[in-house]
């Protein structure tokens, strides 16, 4: 349901 | 000492704006030609700029709580509900920094913006003045950046947000991070602003009149509107 969200909080310290 | 740390470096490290630069800026207004250029932009296209601006300001808080000791170790569940009920509080919170209340102007695409910049939103008027009231007030407390870095963190970690599954554990970060905190306010000698903080509800309330206003647009307007607003806005309050 939170796509974006959760692809943010995955990707490493960027 | 080190959450205090941790806190601080994650906050300067994600910083959109430095306080520096904005301080610099402050009387760097718009023109009035500048401001009608403003004014006459549809209320769609005004609306989108305005979501693109706060998405911004969100993914910079995304990435403050990434860096933040023990929020990436909260379950994902528990992480997606903190952003998604705290991320625009904190960006209230942060647009102190970028608030001159001397002229109550506030930095909006690279000059200080005035209210009645941002007239052509139509109905959510009164939101503008209810965040710029908002502002001033918190301005009025002249925090340091250390202190919008703690106020940061407190906003997002809050365990009382509802749909936790895990809410000890938060309610367990949140407590460091308060006593850092007050540890923080001992030592400059700021203990007085913990009670002259604005109350909480007043954050709340702020955020639900910008999803009022938002739903009271897509009401007025054909559903592909949204289409052209970020998905990250539209995934966090649409």
């Amino acid at each position: 349901k939170h796509r974006i969200l959760h692809k943010l909080l995955q990707n490493g310290n960027s | 000492e080190q959450l205090t740390q941790n806190v601080l470096k994650s906050y300067h490290e994600t910083c959109q704006l430095r306080a520096e630069d904005l301080q610099r800026r402050r009387w760097d207004t718009f023109s009035r030609e500048e401001i009608c250029a403003y004014q006459k932009k549809s209320m769609e296209e005004m609306w989108q700029r305005c979501a693109g601006r706060i998405t911004e300001a969100i993914q910079h808080v995304v990435e403050f709580a990434k860096r933040l000791h023990g929020f990436m170790e909260l379950c994902q569940n528990d992480q997606i509900v903190l952003l998604k009920a705290g991320a625009m509080e904190v960006v209230l919170v942060h647009m102190c920094r970028a608030f001159n209340a001397d002229n109550r102007t506030v930095f909006f695409e690279g000059k200080y913006a005035s209210a009645e910049l941002f007239r052509s939103l139509g109905r959510a008027e009164d939101l503008i003045g209810s965040i710029f009231d908002f502002a001033q007030s918190l301005c009025a407390l002249q925090c340091s950046e250390p202190e919008v870095a703690f106020l940061s963190a407190l906003v997002l970690v809050n365990a009382s947000r509802p749909w936790l599954q895990e809410p000890v554990k938060v309610s367990r970060l949140r407590r460091r991070l308060e006593l850092g905190f007050q540890l923080l306010l001992r030592r400059t000698r700021r203990e007085g602003l913990l009670d002259r903080l604005p109350p909480q509800g007043r954050l709340r309330a702020l955020c639900s009149q910008h999803v009022e206003q938002l739903q009271a647009l897509r009401r007025r307007h054909p559903p592909a509107l949204l289409d052209a607003f970020p998905p990250l806005y539209r995934e966090l309050f649409a």
